[in-house]
């Protein structure tokens, strides 16, 4: 059985996307097969991976509202061992539509549980809010990973994520727990970086990943080309940091 | 009667709440009154203002669910000429809970059109979704103020978020338009940058800002002190750009 891990936090651009992405891609390097859902109507995921729209058929909306089945859904992405669930147009709707339908928070867990999955990994990028998007991928997942940027209004969302954690682990998942946190665009010269960053280590203690992802312009440039990081430039600092944080988080599963 | 502005993208992490801030901080510094009103449940606002968790009881929550007046809601800031209302702690469950209510779409709007407001502005800062809390922002308002990072994954949204203002345009608030696009974090040596700012000047043409938001660890900054940039240190490059935004758009409203 995969591991299954929701890409999780409310507060908006603290790199959820680029983290799914680039984990994913390092991950599936070191051999591991890995599935990314693109469960954000915004469909970054899916850009960062090279689709084009017209690609994008079938996919998280179909499965959650359609009830398609996840091998339906699912395609080969440009890198090798790794395979997506895109989002599709009609993903938008999905919150208000998901209200009315029956076992709404469990839809993405029923479809993962409904067919045998031959992966290691299933990575889920979730949208910046805590709705029915997100509280899907966490009753599907056996945990969260928890990019942060370390900032101060990134810093206050914090608790309203741990109280949705807690709460969805006993009313709906009694296996979700944090399986770490990620500190993303890290600049080791910034004070402000580094007293948030000592916050958080204060507060998260080991559950912090050592490897902090540092701020990397070719991190950013990647996506326009429709590549993650490690396609588009190996060689630069993000690249490496996130090939880092691949290894620490298989030795942290072996370790478990 | 108050020009009412909804400052929107469901990008995450663009600007929007800084945006919000700091330049109803310099619309205020010119003399003009502001209200600005919290409508994302993640309250990086009424932080920014440094309003703290008690001061916090009526606020947007109570507006749109309780039907509570914008009077009883409101309450003076820091920053004199500026008011707000702050986001409360059940704001969170209210896109649930608005589903089943009646004009649901309108509570806003209906709750400014009851009370006369003795406003020249109101703010609205957004949480980074298109869902039912920013529909209240855009049915109740003028015009729609869109921040935007210029990296690519926040270039790719654009197109969603026109496609909504069109729809709410067209059903539901037939005077509103995007009345202007503001590059923030902007970094004049970033070729990335430069290209998307290409990109967005080709697009949305004089609708951009002529003034952009550089970059400025001081803006990051003041959040972690309960102020705007404009009061934690006005001789910043940050806080400069937003008192040239405010003076760009007063110039630009009253060419209307
Ligand atoms: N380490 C990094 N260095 C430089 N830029 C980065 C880094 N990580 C992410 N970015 C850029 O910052 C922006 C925000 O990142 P991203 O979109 O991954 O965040 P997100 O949390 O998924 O956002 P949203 O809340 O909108 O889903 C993007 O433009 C991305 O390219
Ligand atoms: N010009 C700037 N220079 C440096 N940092 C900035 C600038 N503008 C915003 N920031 C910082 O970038 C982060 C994102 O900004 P902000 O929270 O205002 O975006 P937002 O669009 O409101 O996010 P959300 O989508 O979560 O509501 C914050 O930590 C903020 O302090
Ligand atoms: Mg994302
Ligand atoms: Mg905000």
């Amino acid at each position: 059985q995969p591991r299954i891990m929701a890409v999780v936090n409310q507060k908006g651009g603290v790199g959820k996307t680029t983290t799914a992405v680039n984990l994913a891609t390092a991950l599936a390097a070191c051999g591991k097969k890995v599935l990314i859902i693109d469960l954000d109507p915004q469909g970054n995921a899916s850009t960062g991976l090279g689709l084009e729209a017209a690609q994008r058929e079938t996919g998280a909306y179909e499965v959650l509202i359609d009830g398609a089945s996840l091998k339906d859904a699912t395609q080969p992405t440009i890198v090798p061992n790794m395979w997506i669930v895109p989002t599709t147009p009609d993903l938008a709707g999905a919150e208000i539509e998901l209200i009315d339908l029956d076992r709404r928070e469990y839809r993405l867990k029923d479809a993962l549980a409904a067919d045998p999955l031959l992966y290691d990994f299933v990575l889920i990028d979730c949208p910046p809010s805590l709705s029915l998007l997100t509280l899907n991928a966490m009753v599907a997942a056996d945990c969260v990973l928890v990019p942060l940027q370390c900032e101060f209004y990134a810093l206050e969302g914090l608790s309203q994520l741990i109280k949705t954690v807690e709460r969805v682990r006993q009313n709906l998942n009694p296996v979700l727990e944090i399986q770490g946190v990620v500190l993303t665009m890290y600049d080791k010269r910034s004070s402000l970086n580094e007293q948030v960053a000592a916050d958080v280590r204060a507060y998260f203690g080991d559950k912090v990943y050592e490897t902090a992802i540092p701020r990397n312009v070719r991190i950013a440039e990647a996506p326009s080309y429709g590549k993650p990081a490690l396609l588009y430039d190996i060689r630069c600092a993000g690249s490496q940091a996130y090939i880092h944080l691949a290894s620490e988080l298989l030795r942290r599963e072996q370790g478990q």
